[in-house]
Protein backbone atom coordinates (compact mmCIF):
# COMPACT_ATOMS: atom_id res chain seq x y z
CA UNK A 1 0.00 0.00 0.00
CA UNK A 2 0.92 3.54 -1.01
CA UNK A 3 -0.27 6.37 1.07
CA UNK A 4 1.90 9.53 1.10
CA UNK A 5 0.76 12.72 2.84
CA UNK A 6 1.51 16.32 2.16
CA UNK A 7 0.58 19.96 2.19
CA UNK A 8 3.28 21.55 0.57
CA UNK A 9 0.91 22.03 -2.87
CA UNK A 10 2.76 25.07 -4.09
CA UNK A 11 5.79 23.18 -4.10
CA UNK A 12 4.11 20.02 -6.41
CA UNK A 13 2.81 22.94 -8.43
CA UNK A 14 5.98 24.68 -9.20
CA UNK A 15 7.88 20.82 -9.76
CA UNK A 16 4.95 19.75 -12.11
CA UNK A 17 4.83 23.27 -13.85
CA UNK A 18 7.91 23.83 -14.47
CA UNK A 19 8.95 19.59 -15.72
CA UNK A 20 5.50 20.02 -17.95
CA UNK A 21 7.12 22.44 -20.09
CA UNK A 22 9.50 20.27 -21.40
CA UNK A 23 8.64 16.39 -20.18
CA UNK A 24 5.61 14.45 -21.57
CA UNK A 25 6.19 11.86 -18.61
CA UNK A 26 7.78 10.90 -15.33
CA UNK A 27 8.51 7.99 -13.79
CA UNK A 28 7.74 8.17 -10.37
CA UNK A 29 9.29 5.52 -7.91
CA UNK A 30 8.29 5.63 -4.36
CA UNK A 31 10.28 2.87 -1.82
CA UNK A 32 10.75 3.14 1.70
CA UNK A 33 13.13 6.02 1.57
CA UNK A 34 10.50 8.72 -0.23
CA UNK A 35 10.11 9.51 -4.03
CA UNK A 36 12.12 9.34 -7.55
CA UNK A 37 10.86 11.10 -9.55
CA UNK A 38 12.99 11.56 -13.42
CA UNK A 39 12.09 11.81 -17.01
CA UNK A 40 13.96 12.53 -20.22
CA UNK A 41 12.67 15.01 -23.02
CA UNK A 42 11.59 13.82 -26.44
CA UNK A 43 14.94 15.18 -27.73
CA UNK A 44 16.59 12.99 -25.47
CA UNK A 45 18.79 16.32 -24.71
CA UNK A 46 17.83 17.18 -20.97
CA UNK A 47 17.07 14.64 -18.30
CA UNK A 48 15.76 15.63 -14.99
CA UNK A 49 15.65 13.61 -11.29
CA UNK A 50 14.39 14.93 -8.23
CA UNK A 51 14.31 13.22 -5.15
CA UNK A 52 12.22 13.56 -1.98
CA UNK A 53 12.91 11.89 0.37
CA UNK A 54 10.20 10.74 3.11
CA UNK A 55 10.71 12.76 5.69
CA UNK A 56 9.80 15.68 2.86
CA UNK A 57 6.11 14.41 3.82
CA UNK A 58 3.77 15.15 6.40
CA UNK A 59 3.06 11.30 6.81
CA UNK A 60 4.25 8.64 4.52
CA UNK A 61 3.52 5.28 4.05
CA UNK A 62 4.90 2.93 1.51
CA UNK A 63 5.60 -0.93 2.78
CA UNK A 64 6.36 -1.82 -0.56
CA UNK A 65 8.28 0.25 -3.84
CA UNK A 66 5.81 1.14 -6.47
CA UNK A 67 6.60 2.59 -10.05
CA UNK A 68 4.27 4.22 -12.55
CA UNK A 69 4.82 6.47 -15.16
CA UNK A 70 2.23 9.83 -15.55
CA UNK A 71 1.30 12.41 -17.48
CA UNK A 72 3.23 15.59 -16.53
CA UNK A 73 0.40 18.23 -18.69
CA UNK A 74 -2.26 16.14 -17.03
CA UNK A 75 -1.10 16.36 -13.39
CA UNK A 76 -0.42 19.64 -13.93
CA UNK A 77 -3.72 20.48 -14.89
CA UNK A 78 -5.16 18.82 -11.77
CA UNK A 79 -2.64 20.34 -9.40
CA UNK A 80 -3.75 24.38 -10.84
CA UNK A 81 -7.34 23.19 -9.99
CA UNK A 82 -5.85 22.94 -5.87
CA UNK A 83 -5.77 25.64 -3.21
CA UNK A 84 -2.36 25.97 -2.43
CA UNK A 85 -2.54 24.75 1.30
CA UNK A 86 -4.75 21.57 0.41
CA UNK A 87 -3.74 18.90 1.91
CA UNK A 88 -2.27 16.13 -0.76
CA UNK A 89 -2.87 12.13 -0.58
CA UNK A 90 -1.36 10.06 -2.92
CA UNK A 91 -2.94 6.46 -2.79
CA UNK A 92 -2.60 3.06 -4.90
CA UNK A 93 -4.21 0.36 -3.74
CA UNK A 94 -2.11 -3.39 -2.84
CA UNK A 95 -4.25 -4.83 -5.46
CA UNK A 96 -3.45 -1.53 -7.60
CA UNK A 97 -3.75 -1.93 -11.57
CA UNK A 98 -2.90 1.12 -13.50
CA UNK A 99 -4.23 4.19 -11.90
CA UNK A 100 -2.89 6.10 -8.64
CA UNK A 101 -5.36 8.21 -6.81
CA UNK A 102 -4.26 11.94 -5.81
CA UNK A 103 -6.62 13.79 -3.37
CA UNK A 104 -6.85 17.27 -2.52
CA UNK A 105 -8.32 18.10 0.79
CA UNK A 106 -9.16 21.54 1.71
CA UNK A 107 -9.72 21.77 5.63
CA UNK A 108 -11.04 25.92 5.04
CA UNK A 109 -13.94 24.64 2.41
CA UNK A 110 -14.55 21.40 3.53
CA UNK A 111 -14.11 20.24 -0.06
CA UNK A 112 -12.57 16.95 -1.59
CA UNK A 113 -10.85 16.57 -4.97
CA UNK A 114 -10.18 13.51 -6.39
CA UNK A 115 -8.33 12.85 -9.83
CA UNK A 116 -7.52 8.74 -11.04
CA UNK A 117 -4.58 9.36 -13.47
CA UNK A 118 -3.40 6.22 -15.58
CA UNK A 119 -0.22 5.08 -15.75
CA UNK A 120 1.30 5.84 -18.75
CA UNK A 121 4.69 4.75 -20.88
CA UNK A 122 6.59 1.63 -19.57
CA UNK A 123 6.45 2.28 -16.30
CA UNK A 124 9.84 -0.15 -16.22
CA UNK A 125 13.26 0.57 -14.96
CA UNK A 126 13.94 4.02 -13.60
CA UNK A 127 17.04 5.18 -16.37
CA UNK A 128 20.71 4.48 -14.92
CA UNK A 129 21.86 7.79 -13.82
CA UNK A 130 25.57 8.32 -12.27
CA UNK A 131 26.25 10.31 -9.32
CA UNK A 132 28.08 12.80 -10.51
CA UNK A 133 31.23 13.84 -9.66
CA UNK A 134 32.12 17.08 -9.06
CA UNK A 135 35.39 16.81 -9.42
CA UNK A 136 35.49 16.21 -13.32
CA UNK A 137 33.62 19.52 -14.19
CA UNK A 138 35.84 22.27 -15.41
CA UNK A 139 34.15 24.97 -13.73
CA UNK A 140 31.02 25.29 -11.19
CA UNK A 141 29.17 28.35 -10.13
CA UNK A 142 27.09 28.68 -7.41
CA UNK A 143 24.57 31.56 -6.99
CA UNK A 144 21.38 32.68 -5.66
CA UNK A 145 18.42 30.97 -7.56
CA UNK A 146 16.46 34.50 -7.63
CA UNK A 147 19.50 35.90 -9.17
CA UNK A 148 19.54 32.52 -11.68
CA UNK A 149 15.89 33.42 -12.55
CA UNK A 150 16.45 36.93 -13.13
CA UNK A 151 19.29 35.95 -15.86
CA UNK A 152 17.06 33.62 -17.20
CA UNK A 153 14.07 36.02 -17.58
CA UNK A 154 16.28 38.60 -19.24
CA UNK A 155 17.95 36.02 -22.14
CA UNK A 156 14.58 34.77 -22.98
CA UNK A 157 12.90 38.11 -23.24
CA UNK A 158 15.85 39.16 -25.18
CA UNK A 159 17.62 35.73 -26.87
CA UNK A 160 14.11 35.01 -29.09
CA UNK A 161 15.88 35.18 -32.63
CA UNK A 162 12.39 33.49 -34.25
CA UNK A 163 14.33 31.84 -37.06
CA UNK A 164 15.59 28.95 -34.29
CA UNK A 165 15.65 28.05 -31.19
CA UNK A 166 16.75 30.50 -29.39
CA UNK A 167 20.09 29.47 -27.34
CA UNK A 168 22.20 31.12 -24.65
CA UNK A 169 25.90 30.72 -23.93
CA UNK A 170 27.31 30.11 -20.57
CA UNK A 171 31.14 31.27 -20.13
CA UNK A 172 33.18 31.02 -17.31
CA UNK A 173 36.46 32.42 -16.93
CA UNK A 174 38.57 34.85 -14.44
CA UNK A 175 36.17 34.09 -11.89
CA UNK A 176 33.43 35.48 -13.73
CA UNK A 177 30.39 33.54 -14.97
CA UNK A 178 28.94 35.24 -18.45
CA UNK A 179 25.42 34.75 -20.28
CA UNK A 180 25.04 35.37 -23.60
CA UNK A 181 22.50 34.92 -25.93
CA UNK A 182 21.37 36.67 -29.21
CA UNK A 183 18.16 38.32 -30.40
CA UNK A 184 16.52 39.78 -33.71
CA UNK A 185 18.69 43.22 -33.67
CA UNK A 186 21.53 43.11 -31.28
CA UNK A 187 22.57 40.89 -28.20
CA UNK A 188 22.09 40.64 -24.67
CA UNK A 189 25.19 40.04 -22.17
CA UNK A 190 25.21 39.43 -18.33
CA UNK A 191 28.41 39.19 -16.68
CA UNK A 192 28.64 37.71 -12.87
CA UNK A 193 31.55 38.13 -10.60
CA UNK A 194 32.04 35.91 -7.40
CA UNK A 195 30.71 38.16 -4.30
CA UNK A 196 30.37 36.73 -0.86
CA UNK A 197 29.61 40.10 1.16
CA UNK A 198 29.62 40.12 5.10
CA UNK A 199 26.12 42.12 4.64
CA UNK A 200 24.71 38.74 2.46
CA UNK A 201 26.60 36.09 3.70
CA UNK A 202 23.75 34.05 2.61
CA UNK A 203 23.37 35.17 -0.73
CA UNK A 204 27.20 34.19 -2.58
CA UNK A 205 27.58 33.78 -5.94
CA UNK A 206 30.58 31.41 -5.72
CA UNK A 207 32.80 30.32 -8.72
CA UNK A 208 35.31 27.28 -8.52
CA UNK A 209 37.16 27.23 -12.05
CA UNK A 210 39.91 24.65 -13.07
CA UNK A 211 39.68 25.86 -16.53
CA UNK A 212 38.07 28.21 -18.87
CA UNK A 213 34.57 26.79 -20.64
CA UNK A 214 31.93 28.08 -22.81
CA UNK A 215 29.18 26.20 -23.56
CA UNK A 216 25.98 26.27 -25.31
CA UNK A 217 22.50 25.15 -24.22
CA UNK A 218 18.93 25.77 -25.69
CA UNK A 219 16.97 28.59 -23.68
CA UNK A 220 14.48 26.22 -22.91
CA UNK A 221 15.88 23.99 -20.78
CA UNK A 222 17.45 26.82 -18.30
CA UNK A 223 13.77 28.38 -18.50
CA UNK A 224 12.25 25.08 -17.30
CA UNK A 225 15.23 24.60 -14.51
CA UNK A 226 15.15 28.30 -13.46
CA UNK A 227 11.11 27.78 -12.64
CA UNK A 228 12.04 24.55 -10.90
CA UNK A 229 14.70 26.32 -9.01
CA UNK A 230 12.49 28.68 -6.93
CA UNK A 231 12.15 25.48 -4.63
CA UNK A 232 15.68 26.41 -3.30
CA UNK A 233 17.63 29.48 -2.11
CA UNK A 234 20.31 28.42 -4.40
CA UNK A 235 21.47 26.78 -7.78
CA UNK A 236 24.41 25.07 -8.38
CA UNK A 237 25.59 24.70 -12.15
CA UNK A 238 28.47 21.74 -13.09
CA UNK A 239 30.00 22.86 -16.31
CA UNK A 240 32.28 20.53 -18.41
CA UNK A 241 32.61 20.27 -22.22
CA UNK A 242 32.91 16.39 -21.95
CA UNK A 243 30.00 15.73 -19.91
CA UNK A 244 26.10 17.06 -19.54
CA UNK A 245 25.73 20.39 -17.05
CA UNK A 246 24.47 19.45 -14.19
CA UNK A 247 21.79 22.20 -12.71
CA UNK A 248 21.03 21.56 -9.72
CA UNK A 249 19.48 22.84 -6.54
CA UNK A 250 18.80 21.23 -3.24
CA UNK A 251 15.56 21.27 -1.52
CA UNK A 252 16.47 22.09 2.51
CA UNK A 253 17.85 18.39 3.58
CA UNK A 254 14.61 16.76 1.80
CA UNK A 255 16.34 16.23 -1.38
CA UNK A 256 17.14 17.98 -4.53
CA UNK A 257 16.55 18.32 -8.48
CA UNK A 258 18.73 18.12 -10.91
CA UNK A 259 19.09 19.03 -14.87
CA UNK A 260 21.33 17.02 -17.03
CA UNK A 261 21.28 19.07 -20.02
CA UNK A 262 23.60 17.81 -22.82
CA UNK A 263 25.64 21.05 -24.35
CA UNK A 264 25.08 22.18 -28.15
CA UNK A 265 28.00 21.26 -29.86
CA UNK A 266 29.63 24.33 -32.07
CA UNK B 1 24.02 24.72 -34.74
CA UNK B 2 25.53 21.45 -34.97
CA UNK B 3 23.15 18.72 -33.41
CA UNK B 4 23.23 18.51 -29.99
CA UNK B 5 24.41 15.65 -28.34
CA UNK B 6 21.75 13.36 -26.65
CA UNK B 7 21.74 11.81 -23.40
CA UNK B 8 22.55 8.38 -24.73
CA UNK B 9 26.19 9.39 -25.02
CA UNK B 10 26.56 9.60 -21.45
CA UNK B 11 24.44 7.32 -19.39
CA UNK B 12 22.75 4.17 -20.43
CA UNK B 13 19.10 3.48 -21.27
CA UNK B 14 16.48 0.99 -21.92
Amino acid sequence: MLEPRLVQTTFFKNVLEALSDLFIEAHFEFSRTGLELQAIDTSRVALVALVLRAEAFNHYLCDRGLSMGLNLADMAKAFRCANNDDIITIKAEEDWTDTVTFTFESPEDGEILEFDFDFVGSNGVPLEIPEYQESEYQAIVRMPSAKFMRICKKLSSFGDSGDRDPVVIISVYKERVRSFARGKTGTSTTVCLQTQTVDKPKEPTLIEMKEEVSLIFDLKYMNSFSKASTLSDQVTINLSSELPAVFECKIAELGYIRYYISPRKE
Amino acid sequence: WKTQLRMEAFYSFN
